[in-house]
């Protein structure tokens, strides 16, 4: 990760944001949810608080703009720049801006949600059925109104479940009129308008009048897109108009023709050969969530960070079940501290010469329902171990995970490290008993919580905890809530926000380290999200952001978009053993 | 069935169209976002400066440093991303 030069950060937890204003792509609740989600992004590692305003002078003030839009840093028209954000401070410090040339959606197509109607405002349903016409947008059919309207199931003719589509002809956001819809035709300027117009403004945004009037009565509203509105172009929002020509031909849906990226377009009057009016056909979109939780990441002092999976990454791309990198926590945690735990922290000092294998540091307090931690003194005198025993001539370790930054291959009670900061090869042997006493010889699993710095230490159906100096354990792996189809833990991917992949056969369970229990819906099958790995891995560890799964003399590492990227030898590829 | 006419290319209105070469397109983007000054655009030899600024981007995304502008570069460098700059402030 990265934070901008000299650390800038807010001097208070508590911030505020105001929506300044609202892109039509979206109805306004869908955006309000959004950006209140991509706060929790942040306000669930850290102490921060996020509070919207709705007048004044907030932290963080939201706009949406497009090309030159008021700051000197101009947006560049569809694609290209999605969005920009500056470091905390006062004035336009913190501000976040959105492009409104891009289709703002959830990041998988448009969201159409409805307003009246009998669905309680839920989303429209593509395709449905209406008298046994299939209709993948919105339609007026069925109505003498010319209210565009949708079914909120996949048939109408079966649920009779319906209702209406963002429209001018419904309502208006912004403006004097209190969200009252057209009036058509209305005068402005002294010419008469049938539909809604960018006229009299200079940010490219369609308006109407809200009585017959403009000139008269001074009332407007802007125009909310309709679900065939068309993005860029020389028309954006307008809708398409469906049959069109082009090139003498009729077109009735979008289009590629014309066009050699193989971009979907069409028209926004009957007649493009002689109107020359056109637009990009909508497509998935960019989803205003994840962009919102990118740019607040440096309203809040990130910079852009090199790790592709991070949110913090500059480039965009889109995740359905989106969980916060390590690297954005470390991150954000490096600014402004844990959830409940100690204050922020300036980065940890350089480690001493010689990295001694140190027991977990201290972790922050816990929340979890534990039993009264207890200090064991070591049961039994410990097997001494030979410092000179050499990790290379294992062909197998029990188990491998990464501690305080270093590697950890354990093998019958002794345990070697290896540093990816420090080139000084492998260190140990050490023994297990002096570094955590309690602990059996053998044990199957380990793994570092990332917030709370706690170990975590499994062997056949028991676990033990490691906090600092004291231990919890032994417990049964059952008070997780891990039933008896696993007879032992394999390994273990911290996956950021408490929360930790376990695996055991072929299964594996997500655990929420701070109750320490597993998720609901699981265990879930490991070949079902980690596909070509071996299923009867002996070590599954988390290492420099990528999953590492062992059989044998061999690993298989795979990137968190779940591609395996390299099959090699733990020894060779990962211990570097000559 | 194939188009039995060569499909008409248009140019549509209003379009960006970026009519940059792909050697104008890399100095945009390394300029915008960090990886060169405006000196060292215009002096310096532009081979070596490019090839430096080249390498400084390819390793902050994560890409092959090759140095090169080859297409994972270039598909990089066009696909949507945050404006703030990857370098300085």
């Amino acid at each position: 990760f990265l934070t901008f030069e000299g650390d800038l950060k807010w001097d208070h937890m508590d911030l505020t944001y105001r929506v300044m204003n609202y892109s039509p792509d979206l109805d306004r609740a869908v955006i309000d949810d959004a950006f209140k989600r991509a706060f929790k992004v942040w306000s669930d590692v850290t102490p921060l608080t996020f509070t919207q305003i709705y007048s004044g002078e907030a932290d963080i003030m939201i706009m949406f703009g497009s090309r030159e839009h008021g700051d000197g840093y101009p947006f560049d028209g569809k694609d290209g720049l999605l969005a920009h954000a500056f470091p905390p401070g006062r004035g336009i410090q913190g501000d976040a801006h959105f492009d409104d040339d891009e289709l703002w959606t959830l990041g998988t197509g448009l969201v159409v949600k409805t307003r009246h109607g009998n669905a309680n405002g839920a989303d429209c349903h593509f395709p449905f059925i209406f008298e046994g016409r299939s209709y993948s947008r919105c339609i007026t059919e069925g109505r003498t109104d010319g209210l565009p309207w949708c079914a909120t199931t996949a048939s109408y003719d079966h649920d009779k479940k319906y209702g209406f589509c963002p429209s001018e002809l419904l309502y208006t956001n912004g403006g004097n009129s209190d969200g009252a819809p057209c009036v058509f035709p209305f005068v402005f300027d002294g010419t008469s308008y049938n539909a809604c117009t960018t006229d009299g403004r200079s940010d490219g945004y369609r308006w109407c009048a809200t009585t017959s009037n403009f000139d008269q009565d001074k009332k407007y509203g802007f125009c909310p897109n309709r679900d065939t509105a068309v993005i860029g172009g020389n028309s954006q929002g307008d809708p398409c108009v469906f049959p069109f020509t082009f090139l003498g031909q009729s077109y009735s849906s979008c289009t590629s023709q014309g066009r050699q990226d193989g971009k979907l377009w069409c028209a926004t009057t009957s007649n493009y050969d002689t109107d020359k009016k056109w637009g990009f056909c909508p497509d998935r979109g960019y989803s205003i969530f994840l962009v919102a939780a990118h740019e607040f990441g440096h309203s809040l002092g990130l910079d852009h960070s090199s790790v592709r999976e991070a949110l913090m990454y500059p480039m965009y791309s889109y995740v359905q079940d989106f969980q916060l990198h390590p690297d954005d926590v470390r991150g954000i945690q490096y600014l402004y501290g844990h959830g409940s735990g100690p204050e922020p922290t300036a980065p940890a000092p350089v480690p001493t010469e010689e990295p001694q294998p140190l027991p977990t540091e201290a972790g922050s307090t816990s929340t979890t329902e534990e039993e009264e931690e207890e200090t064991l003194e070591p049961t039994a005198e410990p097997i001494p171990v030979d410092p000179s025993q050499d990790a290379c001539v294992e062909k197998n370790f029990d188990a491998i995970t990464e501690i305080n930054g270093e590697l950890h291959f354990f093998k019958d009670g002794k345990y070697w490290t290896l540093s990816s900061f420090w080139d000084s090869g492998i260190q140990g042997a050490f023994s297990i008993a002096d570094a955590w006493p309690g602990l059996p010889a053998v044990i199957d699993a380990a793994f570092q919580d990332v917030l709370t710095k706690r170990v975590f230490f499994f062997s056949g159906r028991q676990f033990w905890v490691f906090s600092g100096q004291s231990m919890l354990g032994p417990r049964g792996i059952e008070k997780l809530g891990i039933g008896k189809e696993a007879r032992r833990i394999s390994g273990a991917l911290q996956r950021g926000r408490g929360k930790v992949l376990l695996f055991s056969g072929e299964s594996y369970w997500r655990l929420d380290v701070k109750v320490q229990r597993v998720d609901k819906g699981y265990p879930r099958a490991t070949d079902d999200v980690f596909t070509g790995v071996p299923l009867d891995a002996r070590n599954v560890f988390l290492y420099q952001d990528k999953y590492y799964f062992c059989r044998g003399s061999f690993y298989w590492r795979m990137t968190p978009r779940y591609q395996v990227d390299r099959v090699g030898y733990v020894k060779y590829d990962i211990l570097q053993c000559p | 069935p194939l188009q039995s006419k060569p499909q008409a290319v248009v140019t549509f209105p209003g379009e960006l169209v970026s009519g940059l070469s792909d050697l104008e397109l890399a100095e945009n983007y390394l300029l915008r976002f960090g990886y060169t000054t405006a000196v060292e655009a215009r002096t310096g030899s532009k081979r070596v400066s490019l090839a430096k600024a080249l390498r400084k981007m390819q390793k902050k995304l994560g890409l092959e440093e090759t140095g090169e502008l080859d297409a994972t570069t270039l598909e990089a460098m066009r696909a949507p991303r945050c404006g703030v700059p990857d370098i300085g402030t």
